[in-house]
C-alpha cells in the first residue's frame, strides 16, 4: 500500500488545487509500480493552508500556478522514487523516461517519452508498461532487450516496430527494430554493478519522434519479494 | 515528549530522495516544513510485531483546503450489497469534482469514510494515519471503526469530525486495533510539534515493510513569495497505484 501526505502553505483555491494534485499524482505516484498489486487503501492526501502570504493562486493557468505545479511535481515524485527504490526485495530501481530527442531511459533515474505518440499520457504508460513488466532479468544482470521491447510493445500505445532502439547505459541494443552486436559482458556488468550498490539501471529506448515527455519507476524482481509476502500473512 | 521522538528516529534510516531538479531548494522538515503544520509519530502497539511507531497525525492551525485521491468506484449496486450503511453518502459523493476512477472496485473503509467527508467538506485539519492493519474488505463494523477513531480525535482536537481524515496500512482483511487506537490518541496528540523530529516520526510511524522512511520538503519562490511544500509517503508492496 502507498499512502502519502503532502503540505504546503501557498495559498491556492480548492478547485485549482485539486486539479494539481491529481496533475502530479499522475506524474509521480500513479507511475511507480513494484509488484503489480494495486492495493484497497492507497490515498495520497495535500493539504494547502494558505498562510505563506503569497498571492491567491486562482487560475491553472497563471504563471504562479506552473511554479507551485513544478514544486508539487518536484515533491511528489522525490517521494514517488523513494518507493520503487525500496520495493520489498528490490536491489535496484529503475525509473523509465523519454526526452525531446527521442530517447528513453530505463535506469535509477530514466526518462521514457513515447515518440510519435500524442503526449504524455502516451509516454507516460509506455514508461510504466516496460517499468512494471516483471524485468526479473534485470535482477538476472541479464541485457534482454527482447523483454524491454516486448514490455514496451504491449502498452497499448501504437509504434512502428522499425523505429524502436533500445540501449542498455550508453551500450546500444537495438537501432531502427533491429538487434545490434553489442559487449555483452559489458552490458551484464553495468547491471550488476547497480544491483551491488542498489544503485541505478539506465535503459534508453526510442519509438519515433512525438512530443509527450512521461517517466515511471519500478524495480528489480528478487526472491526476496516472495519471501517477505509469503510471510506477511494475515 | 523530546525523547520519545528521538527514540522514533532510530527505528528505519531515512531513504535518499531523488529530487528532480528546477527552482527550489531542498529544506528539511517533511510535513511540517509548510507554515501552519504539526506532526507527531508514536508507537500505540498497533503492529503486529516490534515497537516502531504506529500511530502518525498530520494537523493544520487553520482550515486547511484537501485534495484527496484515492480509489473511488462507481458500481453502487456492489456498494449496497456490502456497505449499507454508506450508500446514500456515497451517492453525495457522485458531485465530488476531483474524483476520478480505478479499476480495483475494493475500497478500504479509511477511504469510503475520507469519500464521504470530503463530500460535504471542502477542508480538513487532520489526517490519522494508522500502520499494522488496513481496515479493508471488514465490512460495517470496519467503517464504523473508522467512524469511531475520527470522531474521538476531533474531540479531542476540538474540531468536526469531518475536518479529520483517515488514512490505513497493514494488513488487508483485519481491522484496526482500535481499544489500542483509541488510548493512543491524548499521547499523539500530545506530542504534536511543527519541529523536523515531528515530521520524522510521523514518516517512520506510517510504514509498515518499508526498510527505509520518506519525506522530503522544498522551498521555493511562488509569484515573489516564498511558499514550501512538502511531503510523506509510505510504500514497498502492493505497489501499482492508480488513483484519481
Amino acid at each position: 500500500t502507498l499512502l502519502g501526505v503532502v503540505t504546503t502553505d501557498a495559498l491556492v483555491a480548492t478547485d485549482v488545487w485539486r486539479k494539481m494534485v491529481q496533475v502530479a499524482v499522475n506524474r509521480s505516484f500513479n507511475q511507480i509500480t513494484v509488484d503489480g498489486d494495486t492495493s484497497t487503501n492507497d490515498t495520497v492526501i495535500a493539504l494547502a493552508s494558505g498562510i505563506s502570504g503569497s498571492t491567491m493562486i486562482s487560475s491553472c493557468d497563471s504563471y504562479e500556478a506552473k511554479q507551485l505545479q513544478a514544486c508539487l511535481d518536484a515533491v511528489m515524485q522525490g517521494l514517488a522514487k523513494s518507493i520503487a527504490w525500496d520495493g520489498e526485495g528490490a536491489t535496484c530501481l529503475i525509473e523509465v523516461l523519454y526526452n525531446d530527442d527521442s530517447i528513453l531511459k530505463l535506469y535509477f533515474q530514466f526518462i521514457v517519452k513515447v515518440i510519435g505518440a500524442d503526449g504524455e499520457a502516451e509516454a507516460a504508460k509506455i514508461a510504466r508498461s516496460v517499468a512494471s513488466s516483471s524485468l526479473a532479468a534485470i535482477y538476472g544482470r541479464d541485457p534482454n532487450w527482447g523483454r524491454i521491447a516486448c514490455a514496451a510493445g504491449y502498452a497499448a500505445i501504437p509504434f512502428h516496430p522499425n523505429e524502436l532502439c533500445i540501449s542498455l547505459g550508453d551500450i546500444l541494443l537495438m537501432d531502427g527494430g533491429q538487434p545490434l552486436p553489442f559487449d555483452r559482458a559489458a552490458a551484464s556488468a553495468y547491471l550488476r554493478k547497480a544491483g551491488e550498490t542498489h544503485g541505478t539501471v539506465e535503459i534508453h529506448i526510442s519509438v519515433g519522434k512525438g512530443p509527450g515527455i512521461g517517466q515511471a519507476w519500478g524495480c528489480d524482481l528478487s526472491y526476496d519479494y516472495v519471501k517477505i509476502n509469503a510471510e506477511y500473512t494475515t | 515528549v523530546s525523547s520519545s521522538m528521538n527514540e522514533t528516529s532510530n527505528y528505519i534510516p531515512a531513504a535518499p530522495i531523488l529530487l528532480p531538479e528546477g527552482p527550489w531548494k531542498q529544506i528539511s522538515g517533511g510535513v511540517t516544513a509548510a507554515k501552519g503544520f504539526k506532526a507527531a509519530g508514536t508507537y500505540g502497539g498497533l503492529r503486529a510485531k516490534g515497537e516502531k511507531p504506529d500511530l502518525a497525525l498530520v494537523t493544520c492551525d487553520v482550515d486547511a483546503i484537501a485534495a484527496v485521491l484515492h480509489f473511488c468506484f462507481d458500481s453502487s449496486i456492489l456498494i449496497s450489497s456490502w456497505f449499507p450503511a454508506v450508500r446514500a453518502d456515497l451517492c453525495a459523493f457522485e458531485n465530488f469534482p476531483a474524483c476520478a476512477f480505478t479499476t480495483n472496485v475494493v475500497a478500504a473503509a479509511p477511504v469510503l469514510y475520507c469519500k464521504h467527508v470530503l463530500g460535504i467538506s471542502e477542508t480538513a485539519r487532520a489526517v490519522l494515519i494508522n500502520a499494522g492493519q488496513a481496515n479493508a474488505a471488514t465490512g460495517d463494523a470496519g467503517y464504523q471503526d473508522v467512524i469511531e477513531c475520527a470522531k474521538a480525535l476531533a474531540q479531542l482536537l476540538q474540531m468536526r469530525s469531518e475536518e479529520v481524515l483517515i488514512e490505513s496500512t497493514g494488513v488487508i482483511g483485519q481491522r484496526i486495533k482500535k481499544e489500542a487506537l483509541l488510548n493512543t490518541l491524548p499521547r499523539l496528540v500530545g506530542s504534536l510539534s511543527s519541529t523536523i523530529e515531528g515530521a520524522d516520526s510521523a514518516a517512520i510511524a506510517i510504514t509498515t515493510t518499508d526498510l527505509v522512511s520518506k519525506s522530503v520538503a522544498i522551498e521555493s519562490e511562488v509569484g515573489g513569495t516564498h511558499i514550501r511544500v512538502g511531503g510523506m509517503a509510505k510504500g514497498s508492496g502492493m505497489i501499482h497505484p492508480n488513483m484519481a
